[in-house]
């Protein structure tokens, strides 16, 4: 056996050296057996999309096009595999949408197009790829990108989901305010989390964990704002939606409920720095919904305030919402039939869709701003506990 | 040498779900 020499860092060449035979085991070992809340915790974020591309520059250096493409192929599939099994798993599919990512920048950092390369460290750039253009490649994986971004907001989806209409629109938080309830609505229960299981801190802590596991997972700061923009909608939306369908949440009370409970969400995005996502915007429909529900709403200026506050609105949520309002006490009173007539006839040449519920599986376009990183690729180790010995630095 | 770098061969690729049809056959014998 060949004395194992250690080496100065600068000897290497930020490439990883693998025999054809072992592309299997490599793919089998970093993707398919890791698992992203064993070993992978204590690797450095984006270290499997590293040691892969390094091994794609090991391939490009022998000019062997086979082999890169075998690798890229193998690469690819691997990671669709892994969601396949266990893409219910927020860990996995935000693990993988990161290390997918990082790899994407990779090569495009890498590329040696010059766009990519003005970030770049005069070292960074002697590792540049030197025989093969992969541009189509990077769109496969700018695809897969998208589609693992998707199965991620599913997934986030549903684990956010049953806690919504607990947290924002049931439980009160604020005591007193809703007063005496009107006769009859007293004891609605129409979720299993009445019981006071879910609060909006069960959703400010869902959030914490999210978005501490991905920043853990090296997400790119741009997509961890898309992430969260895409779940402050889902919340927004079925909000909303279920305050339309619910003359219970329909009262002065709620909407004050709801407006704490929107300060509370904007105080968490301040709170991460994330004011700037565009995450609160797709709140306004519901934060409109809530104020309709506590201006008053008798006279033509009424009126008026109203059709210029509710721009987010359409027309038939704004009628909707008055409809159902519902007073809580004996100040308050049923909005006229006039007064309704007067609004629908103000927004009569206001061309919003029908539309009375917002579409809550809606999914923003999602889009993987270069990100290039600073990491040279000649410092890398990999831990033994990855079990890729196989693997040889260069 | 430097040259070279200028003159990158374009790897055609398949798209996503080519890939995945090719790779059925490959992978099926792993436990």
């Amino acid at each position: 056996r060949p004395v194992n020499i250690p080496r100065k860092e600068k000897d290497f060449q930020g490439m990883l050296e693998y025999k054809k035979e072992d592309e299997p085991k490599l793919v089998k070992n970093l993707i398919l057996e890791l698992k992203p809340r064993g070993v992978a915790v204590n690797l450095i974020p984006g270290l499997p999309a590293y040691i892969l591309f390094m091994c794609v520059r090991h391939a490009d250096y022998l000019n062997d096009d086979q082999k890169v493409r075998s690798l890229l192929t193998s690469t690819i599939n691997g990671i669709k595999k892994v969601l396949k099994k266990r893409g219910d798993d927020f860990e996995t599919a935000s693990f993988w949408l990161s290390n997918t990512c990082r790899f994407l920048h990779c090569l495009k950092q890498y590329s040696g197009e010059e766009a990519f390369m003005k970030h770049n460290t005069p070292r960074q750039n002697e590792h540049c790829l030197t025989n093969f253009d992969l541009a189509e490649y990077r769109q496969v994986l700018s695809d897969l990108a998208i589609q693992i971004y998707q199965q991620l907001v599913r997934v986030l989806e549903n684990l956010l989901q049953p806690m919504i209409v607990p947290a924002m629109l049931e439980h009160e938080t604020i005591q007193g305010v809703s007063g005496v309830k009107p006769p009859g609505l007293r004891k609605r229960t129409s979720s299993v989390a009445d019981e006071g299981t879910y609060t909006l801190d069960s959703i400010i802590r869902q959030l914490n964990t999210f978005h501490s596991i991905q920043c853990q997972h090296g997400m790119d700061p741009e997509l961890i704002k898309q992430v969260v923009k895409q779940l402050f909608y889902i919340v927004g939306a079925v909000t909303l939606n279920n305050l339309l369908l619910r003359k219970d949440m329909c009262s002065w009370s709620k909407g004050m409920q709801i407006r704490y409970n929107v300060s509370q969400l904007e105080e968490w995005l301040r709170d991460k720095n994330l004011m700037n996502s565009g995450a609160k915007e797709t709140l306004e429909p519901l934060i409109q919904a809530a104020q309709l529900l506590q201006v008053k709403k008798k006279t033509d200026e009424d009126a008026e305030a109203i059709c210029s506050m509710c721009t987010a609105l359409t027309t038939a949520q704004i009628v909707k919402v008055l409809n159902l309002y519902t007073p809580v006490n004996e100040f308050e009173e049923r909005v006229s039939i006039g007064f309704i007539r007067t609004i629908q006839i103000r927004l009569r040449d206001r061309k919003d869709s029908p539309q009375l519920l917002m579409d809550a599986k809606h999914i923003f376009p999602v889009t993987f701003p270069f990100n290039p990183s600073s990491v040279a690729l000649e410092t890398i180790q990999i831990p033994s506990s990855l079990g890729l010995g196989f693997l040889t630095r260069v | 040498k430097g040259q070279r770098q200028h003159h990158r061969v374009l790897l055609k690729a398949p798209t996503l779900a080519e890939m995945e049809e090719m790779n059925i056959s490959e992978e099926e014998d792993s436990p």
